[in-house]
């Protein structure tokens, strides 16, 4: 493969890759809203 | 009125995810970064699992209250997702018990599916995929290759599978042992398959020069920050306290006929609790030595049930068959607590306990203990681990190197690795491995070593909440050991700043 590293990275030896952390109850919900939902629901 | 009320827990899972670009013209799909596995794939868009309809996907996200129990316990069923591959041993148990059955729907808009049909520079290779995970998700496809990038980093040629069929709402970016392929260890291999490795991601890296080693170092900052950062090929000094300790990756697999190790597991040689900032508290939980995976494609941690056990008998956590983990009351900031110390031979890392809890939203001040029993003979340190360690991968020379995680921003100081891990020091204990299972054996001393050396380790925790508005409520934890042995004697100081706002700082997984 032929790697095209960022124009910000190039021929830096190293790759720096950032990643999202999402935050959620389950993939579906998940965001990156780190803030504490909390509810309570009465059915 | 009708005995029960629906609480939803506190969000507080995470995972760490990527978002590629795939095909002509590009496709974007956002997967899960996981050291726990090996192959990349992405969910085709004709899974028939995919729900055509929102509300065909079930979300487990809310939780039973059972009003007339005392301790209004929080009925909590969810599913931990754990990454980690599931490698063909008879060995091989689920190590978690999912509540996801592949009768669900899934919901496939969230991170996006590829659809081969739309873009022209597809070529599949025509080879079948197939993939289980420890938590009985599973994925099975093709094998292909297309035009591909990851955040602006141009990856084309990387094989990745397309899964025409996955009960997996998120697909998978594996960064582990080429061993750990699914070509080359996966379950779904029939005898007459021959097994073979690829280059995977880390491996394309090197090979097309972008990086000198095949190493990469994990930094998955504070519990409650929007993202982290993997270095590949280099490490940032910046962005750990103390000292790098190296340490050899083992094989638990040998028996098995892997004659190299094929995941990130290392040995755990003892682990043990302090309490507050006095030395005199401290507590050997066990010297047993223990394989542990250090696996981002987990949320929470596991150990043997036996050592789980142990763990809660010392910080007052019982198990709850309701809930399925052990439950504790919930630690209130700033309040002096306890800490469980990782003795990964002869360095040590403590976290707080509090990085180990799940809050509920229960009124009665439950918290879930993030260390889950698991019938394997080994541990898994997953995100919650993760959030306090500085990881430095290296799949070239088999080793890993670890050191608290500093995430209070002190700059970049990016050293290339080129051939080892610049500025790490070997482990006092880097020889003496794991070698086979044993019975965990509780008590011992993990803070001094037997006759023949002086080690000790003498703990001075430092727990103050600095006042300065970025760092509110933070506690800063300063844990020194001292090691003097016949050899050499060095000193181990390590400052490890943690958020007490521990609701954020664990997570759970749907």
């Amino acid at each position: 493969a032929s790697i095209a590293s960022p124009s910000s990275a190039t021929n830096k030896d190293y790759i720096k890759v950032n990643f999202q952390k999402k935050y959620g109850n389950s993939f579906e919900s998940a965001s990156n809203d780190t803030k504490d939902k909390t509810r309570l629901v009465a059915r | 009125d009708n005995d029960y009320e629906l609480v939803e827990l506190t969000n507080q899972n995470s995972f760490y995810s990527v978002e590629l670009d795939i095909g002509t013209p590009p496709q974007k799909v956002t997967v899960l970064v996981d050291t726990g596995s090996s192959d990349l794939w992405v969910t085709g868009s004709n899974n028939p699992y995919c729900s055509t309809k929102k509300k065909d996907t079930i979300d487990s996200s809310f939780k039973q209250v059972n009003k007339d129990n005392s301790a209004s316990v929080v009925e909590s069923v969810f599913t931990e997702i754990s990454y980690d591959t599931t490698i063909v041993t008879s060995e091989a148990t689920a190590t978690l018990d999912s509540t996801a059955s592949t009768s669900q729907t899934i919901d496939c808009t969230a991170y996006g599916t590829f659809d081969t049909s739309k873009s022209s520079t597809f070529e599949s290779n025509k080879t079948e995929f197939s993939i289980t995970y420890g938590d009985s998700t599973f994925a099975s496809g093709t094998w292909g290759r297309d035009q591909l990038s990851l955040n602006d980093l141009n990856i084309t040629g990387l094989s990745f599978a397309v899964a025409n069929e996955t009960n997996s709402t998120v697909g998978v970016l594996g960064i582990g042992l080429p061993g750990l392929e699914s070509t080359y260890s996966g379950i779904s291999l029939s005898s007459a398959q021959k097994s073979y490795t690829y280059n995977n991601f880390p491996m394309v890296l090197k090979n097309s020069g972008a990086i000198k080693s095949t190493a990469y170092s994990l930094f998955a900052n504070s519990s409650d920050s929007k993202h982290g950062t993997i270095l590949f090929g280099a490490v940032d000094h910046g962005k750990y306290a103390g000292d790098l300790y190296t340490i050899p990756i083992i094989n638990t697999l040998e028996h098995r006929g892997y004659k190299d190790p094929i995941q990130f597991q290392v040995t755990l040689q003892g682990v043990g609790t302090s309490k507050g900032d006095k030395e005199e508290n401290l507590t050997t939980l066990t010297t047993t030595k223990i394989p542990v995976l250090l696996d981002s494609g987990t949320t929470i941690s596991y150990m043997p049930a036996e050592l789980v056990q142990m763990l809660a008998d010392q910080v007052g956590a019982t198990y709850s068959p309701v809930y399925g983990y052990y439950i504790m009351d919930c630690i209130q900031e700033m309040e002096q607590e306890s800490s469980v110390i990782f003795d990964f031979g002869g360095f040590y890392l403590s976290n707080w306990l509090s990085d180990f809890q799940l809050v509920t939203d229960s009124r009665s001040n439950i918290c879930i203990l993030g260390i889950a029993p698991q019938s394997d003979p080994t541990i898994i340190l997953g995100d919650n681990f993760l959030a306090n360690t500085y990881v430095v991968y290296d799949l070239d020379n088999m080793e890993i190197s670890m050191a608290h995680a500093n995430s209070s921003d002190d700059g970049e100081y990016v050293d290339i690795i080129d051939g080892s891990v610049p500025s790490a020091l070997k482990a006092p204990g880097y020889s003496s491995t794991w070698s086979t299972y044993e019975s965990i054996v509780s008590g011992g001393n993990m803070f001094s070593t037997a006759s023949n050396s002086s080690t000790s380790y003498s703990v001075s925790m430092s727990h103050s909440a600095t006042s300065s508005s970025s760092f509110k409520g933070q506690k800063i934890q300063t844990s020194t050991s001292t090691f003097s042995n016949s050899k050499s004697s060095s000193t181990i100081s390590s400052t490890r700043i943690s958020s007490p706002t521990s609701s954020s700082s664990t997570r759970k997984e749907n």
